[in-house]
């Protein structure tokens, strides 16, 4: 499980 | 980016068309809750703050800023252009029962305890429920003008299309964000009744009507 901290999405 | 996320990001950029059309064509802002226009202000400006210091793409550059100018001029059109159309005695939920219980679900749920992740989770909780005090506006007034309702259906949809869109991230790239998927659940669960009214009667070509 990879948490998503890039915030690539809108 | 996938097909659902496109999806769901066109969606959204429909929605504020076809808010700001509303507000021009109608020159007014009858039906509309200031309070939830407000919200969104708050919700794209705290989440978008990365805007000045991470690139991602183009798109997402470019659709960040729309959202944050929109939204603002969205904001200005209802308290100064057509501020007389607008009824505050009807939008009269508390956005303090909002505000106050997301900045303290953001405080515990964040990725990282920092200004910028904070802030981030905020925006995730309150985008979630920005759309009460509109809601409730619609339920007091039990109508609503068709435009109207395709603004809040767009808007309903965008984050509906981002349920796939987490589930396909999940398969193709093992991308789990589990704050935007409960934030993004529950945001979608809102919008049940007011869908089930606008498929059985608006999509039929009636008019918008809570039954009494």
């Amino acid at each position: 499980v990879i948490l998503d901290q890039a915030h690539d999405e809108l | 980016m996938n097909f659902f996320r496109l999806l769901g990001d066109l969606s959204h950029l429909a929605s504020i068309l076809i808010l700001l059309h509303k507000i021009k064509t109608t020159r007014s802002c009858r039906g509309l809750s200031f309070k939830t226009q407000a919200l969104y202000v708050a919700v794209f400006i705290t989440r978008y703050l990365d805007l000045t210091y991470r690139w991602v793409s183009l798109y997402n550059f470019v659709m960040k800023l729309f959202f944050i100018g929109s939204s603002c001029a969205t904001l200005y059109l209802m308290r100064y252009k057509y501020c007389p159309t607008h009824d505050p005695s009807i939008d009269t939920f508390k956005i303090e029962y909002l505000v106050g219980p997301c900045a303290i679900l953001a405080l515990i749920f964040n990725y990282k305890f920092s200004v910028s992740e904070v802030l981030w989770s905020f925006s995730i909780f309150l985008e979630s429920v920005a759309i009460l005090p509109q809601l409730f506006m619609l339920q007091r007034t039990g109508e609503a003008e068709t435009i109207t309702t395709h603004y809040l259906a767009a808007l309903g949809i965008y984050r509906a299309f981002y349920i796939p869109n987490w589930i396909y991230r999940y398969f193709t790239e093992g991308v789990v964000d589990p704050i935007a998927i409960v934030a993004g659940i529950a945001q979608t669960g809102l919008y049940l009744d007011f869908f089930y009214v606008y498929f059985t009667k608006v999509m039929q070509g009636e008019k918008f009507e809570l039954p009494a």
